[in-house]
């Protein structure tokens, strides 16, 4: 029975670029996942960006020092199918009766195509929203779990002009993404505009009820003396049958040490 | 008293919404900025157990009380800010990203975050060209009292400046923008040192994406009263 909660999965991961790998996803997920660093694969920073990776393997210098950047080929001129990448990892999960799994992007930069086990899930366009996928019915029952995400740059990175300027062309700002990575007065061109796997992802183990995005708000009376917290919380039921649950709630305050006031 | 059972029946496959009756607390240590009293946080943690499986969910966060009011002062047209009845001086930094790779790390957050309550700042502003900065960062925010003043991304440069004028009318999927509002929203509402959400830098959103904004993020009438209101109630539901 695998653990309630939350498992990051931010170690051994894999990427290639889109470019030179002639295998789908359904295929790099079932019959021929890719085995370590050789060929197009490398070492994968995740979270992070495709330049992020890149510089972890000494593909291209660090942007940061002196004139490096001008070396890292812009997104405009390579095209976007080459800082188009893979990011492949595997994951344990073994369930038992009843109990449902999410897989969690909280960002992905700009959109992606994820392949688990030979099933294919979009995530749609879109910087800055989470993606939470149920994968319970396409685990693998003995537990090892395999995973691609082909992740897509911004639709429109647009060009950086020959004088450079606030936003470069502004091309990026049709988009709903970070609006700095075409250049600003502080920082050079980002040359692959922060694509990849941006942010945290894990998987979380629940029973039939998961909690969801809960609320919590205080109100006060009486020059602060009379406080309230209003506590709401979205709970989706996911199992065939009425869910009859207990919902708890418990403040804590740490005082000195691990004691804890209730 | 700060332990609560409700028990709850939720039908097949259905998403509800549930609210607890509100947990009542006498002078609770209160959350202060930096410079003000100390960050005192409570850590709340929601559970559920469902009959014939067992706890099937939880999660904590770190909750501080505070009340966040802020208005335009139409005498010097600058933004006045209270905490918790009292009114504070503002003295903040510009924060665009921590790193152009976005390797945003736990640990430079905190050195950088810890950096700027040393530097004796009660705000951060997040600029809106930058992110919408991440829960870890809110987090050492939240223990080191630096307020958070959250911009959405709009800027002046890239939105509706210019000649020619470029992107008059914001980014071209205004669902989309607000999709990715709504959920940041959500991801970063129970921070206690979000202090204010931002349409943009130096430019107002297209006029339905600034509606719904306002619209979304005011104060829900349930919390409106004569005691002076709630936290900062961002409530998107």
């Amino acid at each position: 029975m695998a653990e309630i909660g939350k498992i990051k999965l931010d170690t051994g991961w894999l990427a290639a670029r889109s470019t030179e790998v002639d295998l789908t996803g359904v295929q790099l997920t079932t019959t021929q996942p890719p085995s370590g660093t050789d060929g197009p694969w490398m070492e994968a920073v995740v979270p992070g960006t495709v330049l992020a990776t890149l510089l972890k393997n000494k593909l291209v210098p660090d942007p940061f020092y002196g004139l490096e950047n001008e070396s890292i080929i812009d997104i405009a001129d390579s095209g976007r199918e080459y800082y188009t990448f893979w990011f492949f990892t595997t994951f344990q999960c073994k369930l038992s009766g009843n109990q449902h799994v999410d897989l969690n992007f909280r960002g992905v930069n700009y959109s992606a195509e994820v392949y688990l086990n030979g099933h294919k899930k979009d995530l749609p366009k879109g910087m800055f929203r989470r993606h939470s996928l149920d994968v319970t019915d396409i685990l693998h029952p003995d537990g090892e779990n395999l995973l691609a995400v082909l992740v897509h740059p911004p639709d429109h990175p647009g060009r950086i002009p020959p004088e450079g300027g606030q936003g470069g062309d502004h091309e990026i700002g049709k988009d709903v993404a970070t609006q700095y990575v075409e250049g600003w007065d502080w920082i050079i061109p980002i040359r692959d505009r922060n694509t990849g796997i941006w942010d945290e992802v894990s998987i979380s183990v629940t029973g039939p009820v998961k909690i969801v995005d809960p609320h919590l708000v205080s109100s006060f009376f009486d020059n602060y003396k009379r406080v309230y917290l209003h506590t709401t919380t979205e709970l989706v039921n996911r199992s065939a049958w009425v869910a009859e649950c207990s919902l708890n709630i418990q403040v804590t305050t740490e005082l000195k040490g691990s004691i804890c006031l209730v | 008293e700060h332990l609560q059972t409700q028990h709850v029946s939720i039908p097949p496959g259905a998403s509800v919404q549930y609210t607890f009756p509100e947990l009542f607390f006498y002078k609770p240590n209160l959350w202060w900025p930096n410079g003000m009293g100390k960050q005192s946080l409570y850590n709340v943690e929601i559970s559920i157990d469902v009959k014939g499986f067992g706890e099937s969910d939880l999660c904590s966060h770190h909750f501080g009380f505070r009340k966040i009011e802020s208005h335009v002062d139409s005498a010097t047209g600058g933004r006045l800010f209270k905490v918790n009845g009292q009114p504070i001086f503002i003295r903040g930094g510009n924060w665009i990203v921590s790193d152009g790779l976005l390797r945003l790390s736990k640990k430079r957050y905190k050195t950088d975050i810890k950096f700027h309550a040393d530097m004796n700042f009660n705000m951060i502003r997040c600029w809106g060209g930058g992110l919408a900065e991440r829960p870890e960062f809110y987090h050492y925010c939240d223990i080191y009292g630096l307020l958070v003043w959250q911009e959405f991304w709009i800027t002046g440069d890239v939105d509706g400046r210019g000649v020619p004028v470029s992107n008059p009318d914001g980014p071209l999927d205004h669902e989309l923008f607000m999709l990715c509002a709504r959920d940041t929203v959500k991801l970063l509402r129970n921070h206690p040192s979000l202090a204010l959400w931002v349409g943009g830098n130096e430019q107002v959103p297209p006029k339905d994406i600034n509606e719904a904004l306002k619209n979304d993020l005011k104060l829900h009438p349930y919390f409106e009263n004569s005691n002076g209101s709630s936290n900062l109630n961002n409530d998107i539901s």
